[in-house]
């Protein structure tokens, strides 16, 4: 290949071994003891032999670590402490081209391929792109960084690029903070088509467990306070799988909280995390890609949720055009949806997690039903919708992280492998997915969005007073609210503050007569069955596509003051004209991974009461 | 996903049992085909020729 313009001589190379490197690299380490880093404020050690120790402990000790998540596209593999070498941080600042163009760079690590944002029209690009990788001895070393020129003509032309080894990168003397290295032309390797400037370090070990305890932290921490309180702390030991009891987890949160000030703070978060995992481990799974931890020690699960928790935007980009390291951590969330789990987020539910509850009221059986949703989903959901930070990412990419992630999802479960989760989901759901009422037999069904959107046999839903066009039925198998005005919806269940009949139906079909009217809300969940059926019976006027984002439409964001879901989300506006109730706006509002909306009528057609009208599906 | 039915001002009676629930902020778990609500108008109208009726000769 390619070698850098780095000036390391093949000898020097050769001369040393792989201990030699690591213990090259070791120096390049601060390593301290924790133990003492907490305790004594300054984070200063006080006891050399102990620092020896904890360096021992971090290379020698046989156990395991993850490069990658099984969620993600990355691959999931165990390697030993042993071959362990640190987390880098590789970071591409800018370079300087010989033309004016947009650029971006490519850095590709072993299976792993991450890219930078576009960057202006220029000839000296900036991006300041950071990606941790995770180094391992016998792993990996060299990455290929590629330069390319993208325009409207010639999309991501390969201008040039360079290989750097970066053990070796790593233990060489340097007291530059970032380093250039020569672009050679792709044609031909004597070509220099221009420089590139990184830098690139190891973070120390303590550093990585602090940083991983305040993004925890930022997971609940919704008012962004920088503290916990106790019913947060709860949340979020529940939600790494931890099944301690009530009074085990007041007496954590004690032993937390340090100062007695009720409340945990980043600080005591990372002793906590630190030393209370040694003893009685707190987390038990990994909430990204849930994992079970219970095996690994201390250091191998804060790297293994780091490296997840960064992997959050996906491998694409890096830092997934978030700003901030909190910011791209918050990504892994996104793509938390209760409509993801049976596919992709399998191991996360059965593994360890903990389950919420969200009471519903079942009018069949009269009796109050209590629905499972992962504790997780609950509490990503919670940070995305209700909190101040998650509003601010949706400004920063997270609604097209969310139309992206819902894409994906569309082309995966129109595939014919995605045939194979269909058992797998009618198992998780046995309980609520009456298969005897489905038209067909599962092995009709080609791909999992062919099931998801399942029809029915006839009379498996009776409609309710046929013969009287007066008496409106339920449009969706849902857990409904109804209200008998906006005021009241207001009042009871919707808390964006935005929300107006107006800003739901669009003014092209607005009319005054429905700004005071009547509000009912069939919220459908992934075990129902997805078509939507004409409530009255009436002539569809017209339909009105208004593009929009693809928020949950959960309760926890519907009922969240930050987050206007109903008015901001993708969604089909028709008007049925009726004889019996004049005009009934019917909105088909898509969401996370489920934001494709078919309808089967036309403008035009006539439908009874309980006729279909159409259904939703996975995709954006 | 979700669907919501806006009806015009009055011209509908939601089923009671609903509209409880919801004023507990309480979601009702339901079916397609099961009653929602009944028409205003031919209630009223309804009421009217009870009335009529009942109306004394």
């Amino acid at each position: 290949g390619h070698g850098s313009s780095r000036d390391t001589s093949e000898s020097e190379r050769e001369g040393e071994g792989g201990s030699s490197r690591i213990s090259r690299l070791k120096q390049r380490l601060h390593v301290r003891g924790h133990h003492h880093d907490h305790e004594g404020a300054g984070g200063e050690d006080k006891d050399g032999g102990d620092r020896h120790h904890h360096r021992h402990r971090i290379f020698r000790r046989r156990s395991r670590a993850i490069s990658g998540t099984g969620s993600g596209g990355l691959h999931q593999k165990l390697i030993s402490a042993d071959d362990f070498a640190g987390i880098a941080r590789l970071t591409l600042v800018s370079a300087e081209m010989k033309f004016k163009d947009k650029w971006l760079a490519c850095v590709s690590f072993g299976e792993q391929t991450f890219r930078t944002e576009v960057s202006d029209h220029t000839d000296k690009p900036v991006w300041s792109s950071e990606k941790k990788l995770l180094l391992e001895r016998n792993g990996p070393h060299v990455a290929r960084i590629s330069v390319f020129e993208t325009n409207r003509i010639s999309r991501n032309n390969l201008v040039g690029f360079c290989e750097i080894d970066l053990i070796e990168y790593l233990t060489q003397d340097s007291d530059s903070d970032f380093e250039i290295f020569d672009l050679h032309d792709p044609s031909s390797p004597e070509l220099i088509e221009g420089k590139i400037s990184l830098s690139c370090s190891i973070e120390d070990p303590m550093e990585t467990e602090k940083s991983f305890a305040r993004r925890i932290l930022s997971i609940v921490d919704y008012n962004e306070d920088g503290h916990l309180s106790l019913s947060e702390f709860s949340a979020l030991i529940k939600a790494f799988g931890n099944q301690v009891a009530t009074d085990k987890k007041e007496e954590l949160f004690k032993a937390a909280d340090k100062n007695g000030d009720g409340l945990v703070s980043v600080d005591e978060l990372a002793y906590l995390l630190a030393f209370q995992q040694e003893k009685e481990p707190l987390m038990n799974c990994c909430p990204v890609c849930g994992e079970s931890l219970e095996l690994s020690d201390k250091l191998n699960t804060v790297v293994h949720l780091t490296l997840c928790f960064d992997e959050g935007t996906g491998n694409q980009v890096m830092t997934g055009g978030f700003l901030t390291d909190k910011q791209a951590s918050y990504g892994w969330m996104f793509k938390l949806s209760e409509w993801a789990h049976f596919a992709s987020y399998d191991v996360g539910l059965n593994f360890g997690a903990s389950a919420s509850h969200i009471l519903v009221f079942d009018r069949k059986t009269k009796r109050l039903v209590e629905e499972l949703i992962d504790g997780k989903i609950v509490l990503s959901m919670r940070a995305i919708y209700q909190s101040k930070i998650g509003l601010r990412l949706m400004d920063r990419g997270a609604k097209e992280l969310l139309q992206s992630i819902s894409e994906k999802q569309g082309k995966k479960m129109n595939s014919l492998e995605s045939a194979k989760d269909i058992p797998k989901f009618v198992e998780f759901f046995k309980d609520q997915i009456n298969l005897a009422e489905v038209k067909y037999p599962l092995e009709h069904f080609k791909t999992f969005n062919e099931f998801f959107i399942r029809e029915l046999k006839p009379g498996a839903r009776p409609i309710s007073v046929m013969e009287r066009d007066d008496i409106a039925i339920c449009a969706a198998d849902s857990r409904l609210t109804a209200f008998k005005s906006v005021q009241d919806s207001l009042r009871f269940w919707i808390k964006g503050r935005k929300f107006s009949i107006q800003g739901l139906l669009g003014n092209e079909i607005c009319s005054s007569t429905f700004l005071d009217g009547t509000l009912i809300i069939f919220r459908l969940a992934p075990q129902d069955y997805h078509r939507f059926h004409f409530p009255v019976t009436g002539t569809i006027e017209q339909f009105v596509n208004v593009p929009g984002c693809l928020y949950t439409v959960n309760p926890v964001a519907v009922n969240s003051e930050y987050c206007n879901v109903f008015t901001e989300n993708k969604r089909v506006v028709s008007i049925i004209s009726t004889a019996d109730f004049g005009k009934v706006a019917f909105v088909a509002i898509g969401a996370t991974m489920v934001g494709s909306i078919t309808f089967l009528k036309e403008e035009g057609d006539h439908g009874k009461k309980g006729d279909e009208l159409g259904y939703f599906s996975f995709g954006g | 996903s979700t669907v919501i039915c806006v009806f015009e001002k009055d011209v509908i009676e939601i089923d009671e049992d609903i509209l409880a629930n919801s004023a507990r902020s309480l979601e009702t778990l339901v079916s397609v085909g099961m009653t929602l609500g009944v028409a205003k108008k031919k209630r009223s109208e309804g009421i009217s020729r009870d009335l009529e009726d009942c109306k004394l000769e």
